[in-house]
């Protein structure tokens, strides 16, 4: 796992985060409950929940889906090629591009349509940006960069699990091991 | 396009797919240093998007040359990427580099980096964060 520049979180005491999603998509119940399970598995592992909001504008979290260049310096590139970005701690902004072919339940890759990415599990990866984690090169881990169209990935690996317990905590219910490590710091950095 | 579910995707779509952003990029199998390709601008804007190229000029300065700032940026790539770091255009590189990503850059302001894969490495970010990996 990796961290943004100067270890971006959220602000110590951070206990909860609000969400909303671009008023102008028009999104259905079945796609924001995709990314309630995605915030979800985040809250599993750490000390932060996630909580919708119909505030769009003082929401914590502002999740969009955008075509092209939508103001944000990022112009997003058509089909496949990028997904979806995110932005470090404590911006908040979460963008999908729109000309993607979002599949949000179901066997993804199941799927004929040699496009169809699942919609889940970019979800996760963008959520872990947005708490403050960078790439992983674990190619298990949801933070590791890509993903193939017609792909489901969607739990938490150690490497994803190490890296949020250590920008917020575990979850004092979290049950899972995260004890075999597959990185270590090195402690003469003092980190 | 958003689907609520696999089995609302029409027929008619799947056999319409259109190429990926990136196919191309798969026609730079086996660029090597030293060399000039036609259009390997393009890919150099691809890599500096994503911070493998540190301190690069704006993307329209891009020359079509492999020069030696692009092999260092290749090398890092397959490193982050745990592929064989040759230093050229292979075919695995390639693949990779075309797969469908997160517009997050891997290296940021070259104080953010992925790490070195499996074998023991030490990823310098500034001197504030450094990880050492350790393969089990």
């Amino acid at each position: 796992y990796t961290f943004f520049s100067e270890m971006q979180r959220w602000p110590e005491g951070t206990q909860e985060l609000t969400y909303a999603f671009e008023p102008n998509n028009g999104l259905d119940d079945v796609v924001k409950g995709v990314f309630s399970n995605a915030f979800d598995r985040w809250s599993e592992v750490t000390t932060i929940t996630f909580r919708e909001t119909t505030s769009y504008e003082s929401a914590d979290i502002k999740i969009g889906f955008y075509s092209g260049d939508h103001g944000d310096g990022e112009p997003f590139d058509g089909v496949l090629g990028t997904l979806a970005h995110a932005f470090s701690p404590t911006n908040g902004r979460l963008h999908l591009d729109g000309a993607e072919d979002w599949v949000a339940t179901g066997d993804v890759t199941a799927s004929d349509l040699t496009t169809a990415v699942d919609l889940e599990s970019v979800a996760v990866h963008e959520i872990g940006h947005l708490l403050g984690l960078g790439h992983s090169s674990v190619e298990e881990a949801i933070m590791y960069p890509t993903i193939g169209a017609r792909t489901r990935k969607v739990e938490l690996a150690d490497d994803d699990i190490q890296g949020i317990q250590v920008l917020y905590g575990s979850n004092p219910n979290f049950t899972g091991s995260t004890t075999t490590s597959s990185r270590e710091n090195d402690s003469s950095n003092g980190f | 396009r958003l689907f609520p579910n696999v089995s609302s995707i029409p027929t008619w779509i799947s056999k319409n797919a259109p190429p990926g952003a990136w196919d191309a990029y798969l026609n730079f199998t086996g660029c090597r240093q030293g060399e000039n390709y036609d259009g390997l601008s393009k890919l150099k804007t691809y890599f500096n998007q994503f911070g493998y190229i540190p301190n690069a000029p704006s993307s329209s300065n891009f020359t079509d040359d492999f020069d030696d700032a692009f092999e260092a940026a290749v090398r890092n790539y397959q490193k982050n990427f745990n592929l064989n770091v040759t230093g050229f255009l292979d075919n695995a590189t390639l693949n990779q580099v075309v797969k469908p990503r997160c517009g997050v850059a891997d290296i940021i302001n070259g104080t953010t980096s992925m790490n070195s894969g499996k074998t023991n490495s030490t990823a310098s970010s500034n001197n504030t964060l450094k990880f050492h990996t350790v393969s089990h």
